[in-house]
């Protein structure tokens, strides 16, 4: 563990506590995409099958259950909970983010560590994160005014990634044949779709102004 | 150890 990890796995629990916060207290998932929020439960679904069978630490079990847990309570919230339902727009939230699961399933038969159904499904899970959020910033751009918590959960989901990949060139310096192309790129891939909304994000919190992405 | 290591991340 480095401290880049560290910040990084902070970052991405802060995220998912924003959204729970969100959905939670004011009951409302405006602006929300529930196709990022299904693709992520997903994600973490085919990434951490190995929670029962490999125990690594009681942090990195714990971090796990978190996120599962979290994933899937927030898809049950949007989806079946009467208040918050009412807040989905589905006419908004239009991106067919099935489209998006056969490519990584595919790409993850073709590339992965090894030809195992444990190590595809994790490949699967790498790739699919890096476009999981693509649903979400289409919404983000279709959404007249982006509430504060909103755009809070969207940059910290993005900035957990960026201080990962500070994670990997720290392991790379520091460990000898730490090399994991899967991840490296896959991170990469993922940042760099949230620079525009960096961008953004910062302008308006420079500006001081309401976050508004072009459509 | 070596599976260990690659995947040790979350």
């Amino acid at each position: 563990m480095n401290i880049f990890r560290l910040a990084g796995d902070m970052t991405h629990l802060a995220s998912v506590l924003v959204l729970l916060l969100k959905i939670h207290t004011i009951k409302s998932c405006a602006g929300i995409s529930l196709k990022t929020q299904e693709l992520y439960a997903l994600v973490f679904a085919t990434r951490y099958l190995d929670i029962f069978t490999d125990f690594i630490s009681l942090y990195n079990t714990t971090m796990k259950l978190i996120f599962l847990g979290s994933s899937f309570s927030i898809v049950w919230y949007i989806r079946n909970h009467k208040i918050v339902s009412r807040s989905y727009d589905k006419s908004q939230d239009t991106f067919r983010h099935y489209f998006l699961i056969i490519p990584c399933l595919l790409l993850a038969l073709l590339v992965n560590e090894k030809f195992t159904f444990k190590e595809v499904m994790w490949a699967f899970s790498i790739y699919l994160e890096a476009v999981a959020i693509l649903p979400q910033l289409v919404l983000l751009q279709r959404t007249r005014n982006i509430d504060n918590l909103t755009g809070q959960y969207v940059f910290l989901l993005g900035a957990y990634r960026a201080l990962y990949i500070l994670n990997w060139i720290y392991r790379y310096f520091t460990e000898t044949h730490y090399v994991h192309w899967i991840t490296w790129v896959s991170g990469l891939v993922q940042t760099l779709l949230y620079a525009d909304f960096f961008y953004y994000y910062f302008e308006s919190w420079k500006n001081n102004k309401k976050l508004q992405l072009p459509a | 150890a070596k599976k260990q290591a690659s995947k040790d991340e979350l």
